[in-house]
């Protein structure tokens, strides 16, 4: 199965 | 006070309708470079920016940083009653709690307005740094448009897989498999047609594809569109919007668990 990344995981919030 | 002249007015309807299905509400920014908008969708997992640079504008004017915040559904529908060869104008007064869209018909006989009220969103805005991407395909952006629709009625997922062979899109799902290659051709007499593949590193990436097919809304924008992937971001495709700015989307990736 795959699992969803969400974008936080990735960019930081300002 | 805020006035802002587009003279292809079909441009903000296009936009419009590209992204108001993905995200429901957002804030525009208004300032001295551009009206610009980013947003997620409600599950955190795509992103839309856009940028409208002022030099597009054939009036811009934006005497202190604003934001707006709208509903895209409402916007839309407001920006639909404008003609295709409208020239439309934005305006609002620092601090009002509305926001007016004149639309002029390209010889001056019909002259719309439309108010449309401004809302409070406390939205999150990502800091989205500067990246080397892996791979980078530039393609004709229907081919782009085509391929997700065609994928997407075989399965749910898209795998994109950029190698020296070219760029590979599959999808698997309960009826069966379906791989689509593209390589590089840049040997078409124009040049919206031609596929372009500059990669650093083979990389293999896996992505939904409703969001795929929602970002293709975006197609009418530009004859070409870009899709950068690299293993450790979110792939971002591109839409060019001639000689003002961009419409683009982030999308992250799916792993195994």
């Amino acid at each position: 199965a795959c699992l969803q990344k969400k974008l936080l995981d990735y960019f930081n919030a300002d | 006070m805020l006035e802002l002249r587009l003279v292809q007015g079909s441009l903000l309807k296009k936009v419009m309708e590209s992204i108001k299905d993905l995200v429901n509400d957002a804030n525009f920014d208004c300032s001295a470079t551009g009206f610009s908008l980013q947003a997620m969708d409600s599950s955190h997992v795509a992103l839309v920016s856009l940028l409208l640079r002022s030099e597009g504008f054939e009036h811009y004017r934006c005497d202190r940083n604003l934001s707006m915040g709208m509903n895209l559904g409402n916007m839309a529908k407001m920006l639909k009653c404008a003609g295709n060869d409208d020239i439309v104008t934005v305006k609002a007064d620092d601090g009002g709690d509305c926001v007016t869209f004149m639309f002029e018909s390209p010889n001056q006989d019909k002259i719309a307005d439309f108010e449309m009220k401004l809302m409070d969103i406390d939205s999150e805005h990502l800091g989205i740094p500067e990246a080397e991407y892996e791979a980078i395909v530039r393609m004709p952006s229907a081919e782009f448009a085509r391929i997700c629709k065609d994928l997407s009625t075989i399965g749910d997922t898209v795998v994109i897989s950029v190698t020296k062979e070219g760029v590979k899109f599959s999808t698997r799902g309960d009826i069966g498999t379906a791989n689509i290659v593209l390589r590089q051709n840049t040997s078409v007499d124009k040049p919206e047609e031609a596929t372009i593949i500059e990669m650093e590193t083979p990389v293999s990436l896996t992505f939904a594809l409703r969001y795929m097919n929602s970002f293709t809304k975006a197609t009418p924008l530009a004859s070409q569109v870009t899709v950068s992937l690299s293993s450790e971001l979110p792939v971002v495709v591109e839409y060019k919007i001639a000689e003002m700015g961009y419409l683009r989307f982030y999308l992250a990736p799916k792993i195994e668990e």
